[in-house]
Formats: C-alpha cells, sequence, structure tokens
C-alpha cells in the first residue's frame, strides 16, 4: 500500500543568503 | 570592518537534491533544476525582495570550526563588504554557473545536489530589500 504523502514546498528566496550591506552612518 | 554572520550548524533541508522550490510565479521546480533566471525573474515580481550581485573576494577557513568557512564578498553597486561563515558544504548559486560551495565533494555527498567549487571572483546571487535606504 502506498500512501499519498505531502510533499514539502520551500519558497525561491529561502535558498539566496540576504548579503546585507554593514551600515555607515 | 566587514560585518559578519552567524551561521547554523546544519545545512536546512531545501538544498538536498530532489527538494521541491516554489517560485514567485507559482512555478515548481527541483532545487537542482534552478537556473540563473528562475531567482532573477521571482526577485523581479517580488515588491519586496531585490538580487544583488556578490561577488567572492576572499575564502578562509574559519577559526572557529574546521568545518566553516568564512566568505567574503562585495556586494552590490556599492561594493559593501560582508563576511559570512558558513559551513564548507553551503551552496551559493553563482550566477551562469549553478550551485557552488567550498567544498563541492562534501555538499554533493551530503545532499547529492550538483555542485561547483566556490572561488574567488565569483559572482554570486544575494538578496537585499527593495527600499532598503
Amino acid at each position: 500500500n502506498v500512501e499519498p504523502r505531502s510533499v514539502p514546498v520551500f519558497p525561491w528566496h529561502s535558498l539566496v543568503p540576504f548579503l546585507e550591506p554593514s551600515q555607515s552612518g | 570592518p566587514p560585518s559578519s554572520t552567524a551561521a547554523p550548524s546544519s545545512l536546512p533541508p531545501y538544498f538536498i537534491k530532489g527538494s521541491i522550490i516554489q517560485l514567485a510565479d507559482g512555478e515548481l521546480k527541483r532545487v537542482e533544476d534552478l537556473r540563473t533566471e528562475d531567482f532573477i525573474q521571482s526577485a523581479e515580481i517580488s515588491s519586496e525582495l531585490k538580487i544583488d550581485s556578490s561577488t567572492v573576494e576572499r575564502i578562509e577557513g574559519s577559526q572557529t570550526s574546521a568545518n566553516f568557512a568564512v566568505v567574503q564578498f562585495s556586494v552590490g553597486e556599492h561594493r559593501s563588504q560582508v563576511s559570512v561563515e558558513v559551513l564548507l558544504e553551503y551552496p551559493f548559486f553563482v550566477f551562469g554557473q549553478g550551485w557552488s560551495s567550498c567544498c563541492p565533494d562534501r555538499t554533493t555527498q551530503l545532499l547529492e545536489l550538483p555542485c561547483s567549487k566556490l572561488s574567488v571572483g565569483d559572482v554570486c546571487i544575494s538578496l537585499t530589500l527593495k527600499n532598503l535606504k
């Protein structure tokens, strides 16, 4: 018996690092 | 001095080969099938996020753990210096090339994600806020 399983779906922006420039002033 | 971002000690699940990724237009793709255009088009649709070009300036071993590397980027048009400490197998997406990490053998072994060697001069995709002032 094969039961359907929910497959997680991830948003595209999860895969990209959020590189925030250092604040200067 | 460049800022530093703490990194988690294990990779998130969405980098595992076969993970389903939803683009901004709703299309679903496997993580290993993502292309540069997918990120660019998704960012164009996004009202909050903007893609920046982040050039790898330096890659060093971490002084805190042998499993980590410190990658220094030059981010965006202002070339802001940003350093991140990441696991050696952490994959970045390089423009026109695809997934790349400091240790692609580990990435492939742990995630089965096809991966190239991240090198100085590579231009990675990163995100910033569109309304960042």
